[in-house]
């Protein structure tokens, strides 16, 4: 955690000039100043033949654990979808950025996952995990 | 290891995991699958765990479904599928001659709170071997202190595997694990009920056979009630 925290400080600068310079009113300028820092979806296989789980968990390999980063400046990305909660939130945020934080990038859709796996030396389980990969991400 | 964002798209590795900063991931990994501690290796190429197998695949690719209409209801319907190996040396049946006859199932794993969709016993036999032998699964119950069979499921020979539907003596054996006294086989010509044929001399794969892939397992079929753990 404090990894990432240093990374993201020394990050700072990488801000787009749109970011900087974004205005803080409401209804000022809103030219696109998406960036790759902005939320989206983000990758992370874990892959359970390396962590050398395979000898009980008999499928799947692994997966992609997907996760969802990034801060909620608009407007997102096409591919996002924010909720009308969050778009005030943001517009409020503007107004007053040390009362009210930016809306969180989060799951919005979730799908389940069927994962094979030893419960002991002779009886198996398939079972299905809702809600546990991420498909898209957005506002809250 | 331990990863950050790159900045740009992606996750690079920071620095690696400690043995004991990865035996606490695993205990989370174990803690959310709801097992209290790493499972033994199983033996390999088995019977149970090659169905389930399957049937993951199956469900990745649902083209490539080739199975009966009742099962892939049962498969779709289900959140948990869990497959029992028959461990007969564990209980004693108190039947004679029961060799190789007598299954037992340790069915004290089902979670709680799963409703039972199905369950099915699975023999294979020998495709080359008497196709026109009955075979009839029974129940064991005891009935005023005294041992009985129950006739559950009634099946012709074909070759391959056969499916036997034991819904009921399995939710009876969940409810109650005291009377779990396991499933009796019996193996007949369709026209001479009272002599009794033993199960490998037709061709069914015994527990204790050589082939572990051809070996009798239980599958049931769980429905989640939407309930879940504390963590």
């Amino acid at each position: 955690s404090r990894k990432t925290r240093e990374t993201r400080r020394r990050k700072k600068p990488e801000t787009t000039p749109a970011e900087t310079n974004f205005s803080p009113h409401p209804f000022g300028d809103a030219s696109p100043h998406w960036s790759s820092r902005s939320c989206q979806i983000q990758t992370l296989y874990v892959s359970f033949r390396d962590l050398e789980w395979h000898d009980w968990i008999i499928a799947p390999n692994g997966y992609d654990a997907f996760y969802c980063s990034g801060e909620c400046n608009f407007p997102l990305n096409a591919h996002m979808n924010a909720t009308n909660h969050a778009i005030v939130q943001t517009l409020v945020h503007l107004m007053s950025p040390s009362l009210v934080p930016k809306p969180c990038c989060a799951p919005t859709k979730l799908s389940p996952i069927s994962v094979l796996y030893f419960l002991d030396e002779s009886n198996v389980i398939l079972k299905k995990y809702k809600n546990m990969v991420v498909k898209s991400c957005g506002c809250h | 290891g331990l990863y950050v964002d790159n900045g740009v798209d992606r996750t690079v590795m920071a620095r690696s995991l400690s043995r004991s900063e990865r035996q606490e991931v695993e205990h989370e990994i174990l803690n959310l699958l709801g097992l209290p501690s790493r499972p033994a290796r199983a033996p390999p190429n088995s019977a149970a765990p090659q169905f389930l197998l399957d049937v993951y695949k199956s469900l990745l690719d649902e083209s490539n479904f080739n199975i009966s209409g009742r099962e892939q209801y049962a498969i779709h319907e289900s959140d948990v599928i869990m497959s029992f190996t028959s461990r007969s040396d564990f209980h004693q049946s108190g039947v004679r001659h029961e060799r190789g006859r007598h299954l037992w199932f340790d069915v004290s794993e089902v979670p709680a709170g799963e409703a039972i969709v199905g369950a099915e016993l699975r023999l294979y036999q020998n495709p080359g071997l008497h196709k026109n032998v009955v075979i009839q699964v029974y129940e064991l119950v005891v009935d005023n202190g005294e041992k009985a069979l129950r006739l559950v499921d009634t099946a012709a020979a074909t070759g391959g595997w056969l499916v036997f539907n034991v819904t009921g003596p399995f939710t009876s054996w969940v409810a109650f694990p005291d009377s779990n006294q396991g499933l009796y086989l019996s193996v007949h010509f369709p026209d001479k009920p009272g002599h009794e044929l033993h199960p490998e001399d037709v061709g069914i794969a015994s527990v204790k056979g050589s082939d572990a892939s051809k070996q009798p397992f239980l599958v049931a079929f769980f429905k989640s009630s939407g309930h879940r753990t504390s963590r």
